[in-house]
């Protein structure tokens, strides 16, 4: 699988 | 792009709320490339609108598209369209299926 940290970068607004 | 038209929709929101209230993941480079609904904060002015569910793939944001864009300039860009005092409303143009675009 993709790199974890990168995937699943997530923003709150 | 007319492919996409059964599937999309604009969605305006108004600045109901202190914040946007909701989150995104996804953008350029990844295998969700572009920007998707993650959360929808009871509260915000997303929730507020009613309009949005989280799933929805955000195609653009006043107009801006959001194709190529990487995670850090998309989020920037709803940032932005949030917090200018130009517009009393953010439009987002989303479609609830994850198409590859």
């Amino acid at each position: 699988s993709p790199p974890k940290d990168y995937e699943d970068e997530v923003t709150f607004f | 792009p007319g492919l996409l038209e059964p599937t999309s929709a604009l969605v305006r929101v108004a600045k109901s709320a202190t914040t946007l209230g909701i989150a995104i993941e996804g953008g350029a480079n990844t295998r969700q490339p572009l920007p998707r609904i993650v959360t929808i904060q009871r509260g915000g002015s997303a929730h507020n609108c009613g309009q949005l569910k989280v799933g929805q793939v955000i195609l653009e944001v006043n107009g801006v598209s959001l194709r190529g864009r990487e995670h850090r300039e998309a989020a920037r860009i709803i940032a932005e369209a949030f917090k200018t005092k130009e517009r009393d409303h953010v439009d987002f143009l989303v479609t609830e299926f994850n198409v590859a675009l």
